[in-house]
């Protein structure tokens, strides 16, 4: 496999807005 | 710079709190970094395995997405890369010249907003990367010594309805840059 031009993304999500905001409010 | 630019996406597309970007200097310009650890980890390894790619000439565009709560595209900041010719000029004028147009394009991300309507609440980001023939045996090396895995990219996430084009700035380095604008991100 491998050969032909492909639209990739990583497999892992960034952290969400959420996430991100309930370690704000940890701080 | 594409550090710098994803960075400053996220901040003026509010994807993240405005709280956890910071001010810094780049290129000269004022912009807005992440001083989020979680976050700025994701967005160095991303690039970290897009770099070999863009060395190689094997990838087309990098596209900034931002999707909404159902994870379809709202807005897509979309990087097209080619291989710049070989140049006769100086590296020194070479790289004051690529700095000016960076500057300028960096300064381009930073007003926009106003060109672009107010995404939903909620929306999130991925990195898609659109790469030439035989190109992604050259990232499967570098995602196993990140442990950071890239995968194919949904249709849904891919597609976009009628999406709505808003140049940024062409390079004469062959960077070209664009925006696709959902029309109806709020319906």
């Amino acid at each position: 496999g491998g050969g032909g031009a492909h639209i990739l993304k990583p497999l892992m999500s960034p952290p969400s807005r959420e996430e991100i905001l309930s370690t704000l409010l940890d701080l | 710079f594409l550090e710098v630019a994803i960075h400053l996406i996220l901040y003026v597309r509010e994807v993240y709190p405005s709280g956890i970007f910071q001010k810094r200097k780049k290129y000269n310009v004022p912009v807005q970094m992440s001083c989020h650890p979680e976050l700025n980890q994701y967005i160095q390894d991303t690039l970290h395995c897009v770099k070999p790619l863009i060395e190689k000439n094997d990838a087309e565009k990098v596209v900034v997405v931002i999707m909404d709560k159902e994870h379809h595209p709202v807005e897509r900041f979309v990087f097209e890369i080619s291989q710049p010719p070989l140049l006769s000029i100086s590296s020194d004028t070479l790289l004051s010249h690529v700095e000016q147009l960076l500057r300028a394009f960096i300064l381009k991300i930073s007003v926009c907003d106003a060109v672009l309507s107010n995404n939903p609440p909620g929306c999130s980001f991925t990195v898609l990367v659109h790469t030439r023939e035989a190109a992604t045996r050259n990232m499967e090396k570098v995602q196993v010594i990140k442990d950071f895995p890239w995968i194919v990219a949904d249709e849904q996430e891919v597609h976009m309805q009628e999406p709505r084009l808003i140049p940024l700035k062409t390079m004469t380095s062959d960077i070209v840059k664009y925006i696709h604008d959902c029309i109806d991100k709020e319906s």
